[in-house]
């Protein structure tokens, strides 16, 4: 608001300007001097006087790149030709915006080149958010997405002013597409995957960045996808945008899982937190995950001792405050008052009340809180039994506030809950490790301890809907299950609900023909 | 046993809909993760050629931007004064080379149609393009097919190779049409 | 059922789907061998 007069004119002029020197020959060969002439003359009209002028500059010129888009969009859209003429005025601007941020301050000083980058990434968000509100159905997410990848890839050459302060360029990239995330802006999803999934900025985020310092971003960006398709993912029948974006998850997830393992592993526990139930391959893909320097022996192999391999007995790093989602505060104070003194019973008689969820519609249960009271029962059950000098096994496990507790919601959730509850469990047998192993022994010690045939037809099918899905599938999974019809202890095979039809038995007789 | 959704029952009805409506089923048993154009078997990593969310394919080298020296890049300003793309004035390796970089695009056509010109065949299940050996014609000729040693381009090892074939012409490729557009 | 947040985010995303981010969008304009894709036959090499 209150632009100061003739700044519109200016502010086109300049950016005409810029983009017949961003063009010439003479910019090719030395864009910094042409650079340096073009900054005098921002100085004459004026632009660089104050931060509100320069901040003014931006958004006029960002209005600007993005009309002339539009202008040209009945036409963009079918040759490849016009998008070359529109990228002919963006890729100058960004060019401008880069040579701006490199050259802006001394070159030892970072926060005034990195506080001129946030202003113009929230500049352009700023306007990308109005545009979304405005045009609605009509929204292009054409523009905004040249800009951001095109200045992500010029901020990101291997240039030792950008090296500097790539830490800080990643960073502010991070912060503005989880302002743009897809809940904020649907209109721009497509182009916002394309963007977190860039080849560039995976390496930059993953691999390149020391200490793994871009992961939680990363994870974060990831988190802000699966919550947005979470909703339309609940529904059995995928509408073909909803399974264009998903198909693009699964892709990046792959690569992920390819190079990235122990991304994967890390942050699983808030991926699957926010991944609905239904959504068994892309959780499977996720919970397949493993180090890449751990060998995992075939499940398959005759009498295999998990319980003797040496990674069974290591925790792995769970990089979610888990502890934290158990809500509220006295809930968590009652949980540890009964995990230590395993009373008053009467605690647990309230305590599957506790996860019902009024609120949201469709959504009986607090997942989250459900996800998080089994994670972090499950590992102070590990700790207790450690610390009697013992180890987690079938009997070790048995008779403890921890599988009260479990044994409790195994018994007093209704179908619907236990479900949820099992999947909970479910959700923990990934590779060989200390959790792996406690819940896979939990998850039989219910079936074995179960005190009707409900529970352990709901074990069943929570494994089952797993295993019969396609590849890839969580070594956990398949231990437990291979354990669980070949164990006679279980008799697995003796339950109505193994013969209830006839493709469900030739499922598990082709699964019990793999393991034998 | 279990009657609503969340038992084996419920399971039973996700199975037995994929043989009705499998886009039904599609988060419930999921689809081949194989083929979707990752190779999840190599040995080296995948994002640095990942052709992001939506691509069939990974990236050429073309579609990789390096960063060089600006000078290096071609200059909108000189962009017209560039001898035009001629592939009737190239020697048969840049056509290969058009070929086979330019996978998915016009001009892996357009090479094609050059090469077929000048008497290269592509037998399309070796996938290989085929030519005469000189002074190593056909020692069998019928109707429907033709025996004897023929140079192939060894794509490999980038060179012509003489090797015995069996040319069924039902499975040489026909002159390659551009899209009438072109 | 979606809630109302979620279908009109859905609308959104489906006029999307008419203006999906191309391949070239990421990338430096090439001036001289622009990308021009177009089917070829199936029994070339895709990669």
């Amino acid at each position: 608001y209150e632009d100061p007069p003739q700044l519109l004119e200016k502010t086109e002029f300049l950016l005409r300007e810029w983009v017949s020197i961003y063009h010439s020959t003479t910019c090719n060969k030395d864009p910094s001097k042409a650079f340096s002439v073009f900054v005098h003359q921002m100085n004459c009209h004026g632009i660089l006087k104050t931060d509100d002028l320069i901040t003014r500059f931006f958004r006029l010129s960002t209005q600007m790149v993005v009309e002339l888009c539009y202008r040209m969009l009945p036409e963009v859209a079918n040759a490849s030709s016009v998008r070359t003429k529109v990228f002919h005025t963006l890729d100058a601007y960004v060019k401008l915006i880069a040579l701006l941020v490199k050259h802006s301050g001394d070159s030892s000083n970072a926060s005034t080149k990195i506080n001129l980058l946030n202003k113009v990434l929230g500049i352009v968000a700023g306007v990308l958010l109005q545009d979304h509100e405005s045009h609605q159905l009509d929204f292009h997410q054409l523009p905004y997405h040249r800009v951001f990848i095109m200045l992500f890839l010029e901020l990101n050459a291997p240039e030792p002013i950008l090296e500097a302060i790539n830490y800080q360029i990643l960073t502010a990239f991070c912060h503005t597409l989880h302002i743009l995330r897809p809940a904020k802006s649907p209109g721009f999803s497509y182009a916002w995957l394309e963007l977190v999934s860039h080849r560039v900025f995976i390496g930059r985020m993953l691999a390149q960045t020391p200490q793994q310092k871009g992961w939680g971003f990363y994870a974060q960006l990831l988190i802000d996808l699966f919550k947005y398709l979470a909703p339309f993912l609940r529904n059995a029948e995928l509408a073909k945008p909803v399974t264009l974006l998903y198909k693009g998850t699964l892709r990046v997830l792959l690569v992920l899982l390819h190079d990235f393992p122990e991304f994967l592993c890390d942050y699983h526990y808030g991926f699957c937190d926010v991944i609905p139930p239904n959504c068994i391959q892309m959780r499977n893909l996720i919970l397949s995950a493993f180090p890449r320097n751990m060998r995992l022996p075939d499940p398959f192999t005759p009498n295999l001792k998990v319980d003797m391999l040496s990674e069974i007995s290591m925790a792995p790093r769970v990089l979610t405050n888990f502890a934290s989602h158990i809500q509220p505060i006295q809930f968590k104070k009652d949980l540890d008052t009964y995990l230590k003194a395993r009373a008053p019973v009467t605690y647990l008689h309230e305590l599957n009340s506790n996860l019902v969820m009024q609120s949201e519609a469709g959504m009986r249960y607090n997942i989250p809180l459900m996800n998080a009271l089994v994670l972090y029962v499950g590992t102070q059950a590990i700790n207790y039994i450690r610390n009697k000098g013992l180890t987690p096994n079938m009997s070790t496990i048995a008779h403890s506030s921890h599988m009260d507790i479990f044994q409790n919601l195994a018994v007093g959730l209704d179908t619907e809950g236990r479900y949820l509850f099992l999947n909970a469990i479910a959700n923990q047998l990934r590779y060989p490790n200390s959790h792996t192993h406690y819940f896979s022994c939990t998850l039989l010690y219910l079936f074995a301890e179960a005190n009707t045939e409900a529970i352990q037809e709901q074990i069943t099918r929570v494994l089952l809907e797993r295993l019969i899905v396609n590849r890839p599938h969580p070594w956990g999974l398949l231990i437990t299950f291979i354990e669980l019809i070949k164990n006679p202890t279980y008799k697995f095979w003796n339950h109505e609900f193994v013969h209830c039809a006839p493709e469900i038995e030739k499922l598990f007789e082709s699964v019990a023909r793999s393991c034998m | 046993m279990v009657k609503d959704q969340f038992g084996m029952v419920g399971l039973l009805t996700f199975i037995r809909a994929a043989e009705t409506d499998p886009n039904l089923v599609s988060l419930a048993l999921g689809q081949d993760l194989t083929a979707l154009g990752l190779n999840l078997n190599s040995p080296e990593n995948l994002y640095p050629n990942f052709g992001g969310p939506w691509a069939e394919h990974p990236c050429r080298p073309q579609d990789i931007d390096y960063h060089i020296p600006p000078e290096y890049l071609i200059n909108c300003g000189i962009r017209e004064k560039l001898a035009q793309i001629k592939l009737t004035k190239y020697k048969d390796d840049l056509l290969f080379y058009m070929f086979y970089t330019n996978t998915g695009e016009l001009m892996q056509l357009a090479a094609a149609a050059e090469l077929y010109t000048r008497e290269w065949r592509y037998h399309m299940e070796e996938k290989v393009w085929i030519t005469q050996a000189p002074g190593l014609g056909a020692v069998e000729k019928t109707s429907t097919y033709e025996r004897g040693t023929y140079y192939f381009f060894d794509a490999q090892n980038w060179r012509k190779v003489p090797k015995e074939f069996h040319l069924d012409y039902s499975k040489l490729e026909n002159r390659p049409t551009l899209p009438t557009q072109y | 059922p979606l809630q109302k947040e979620h279908q009109c985010q859905f609308q959104m995303m489906e006029a999307a789907v008419y203006h999906m981010p191309q391949a070239s969008d990421s990338e430096r304009v090439r001036l001289y061998v622009p990308r021009n894709p177009c089917v070829t036959p199936h029994y070339y090499h895709q990669v």
